[in-house]
């Protein structure tokens, strides 16, 4: 359905938006390490079933392979290949608070006790709080790099898309709904809100992006 | 549900 499309095309064009400002600008000042981090553990988990070869479609395991792979690649990118660009101090944000409250969530929710689905369940819980260092640092500094910007609207637009997707696919399959996701998803799509308010007024005009005292 | 017959979104 087209919403899951440009929602996943929205995705991949985050990665690559974050990719081309990292490699024009020869810096990841303003990127959240940690962020970042917590998306591979988030792609890492929930992936699991790669291993298992019942893939599902051909779509799904490349774009699987894509999104770790290029997890990982940007990691590399901030720590290794423009370390000295990565100001730590800025990026205070206690993950720890994010990844025990999901592993507890994904206890108790979930779609059956085993290697697989457990693990899933916490990817979903830690996708939906992974944006959070990433916005607090913007917080903190006040401002950002359109690009930065661009690339946070992107993650935006794709998890705004699949609310629609859920939509559609409620009303012309009879599957029934996968409650985890859609609501862990709602929630996500709720911390851009704030952001995305900004990101309107102000980039799109032509403005900076800078909140208001 | 959904989950049944494997995860099939991203």
């Amino acid at each position: 359905n087209i919403f899951r499309l440009l929602g996943d095309l929205s995705h991949l064009a985050s990665i690559f938006i974050l990719l081309h400002k990292i490699q024009t600008s020869r810096s990841c000042r303003g990127i959240s390490f940690k962020t970042q981090v917590l998306y591979v553990v988030v792609f890492c988990t929930r992936y699991l079933d790669l291993l298992t070869f019942q893939l599902h479609s051909f779509y799904n395991t490349i774009m699987k392979i894509f999104f770790i792979g290029s997890s990982v690649y940007i990691l590399y990118l901030m720590r290794i290949r423009f370390r000295p660009t990565n100001d730590p101090s800025i990026d205070t944000f206690r993950i720890e608070y994010l990844l025990g409250p999901c592993a507890v969530l994904s206890l108790i929710f979930n779609y059956g006790y085993n290697w697989i689905e457990i693990p899933w369940s916490f990817s979903i819980f830690l996708e939906s709080v992974a944006i959070l260092p990433q916005l607090f640092m913007l917080q903190r500094t006040g401002e950002a790099e359109a690009i930065t910007t661009h690339y946070i609207a992107a993650l935006g637009a794709y998890r705004a898309l699949y609310i629609p997707n859920w939509i559609y696919r409620y009303l012309t399959e009879t599957n029934g709904v996968d409650a985890i996701a859609v609501v862990a998803g709602i929630v996500q799509t709720g911390l851009y809100v704030d952001f995305g308010y900004i990101y309107f007024t102000k980039v799109l005009q032509g403005q900076k992006f800078e909140l208001p005292a | 549900p959904l989950a049944q017959e494997g995860h099939d979104e991203l």
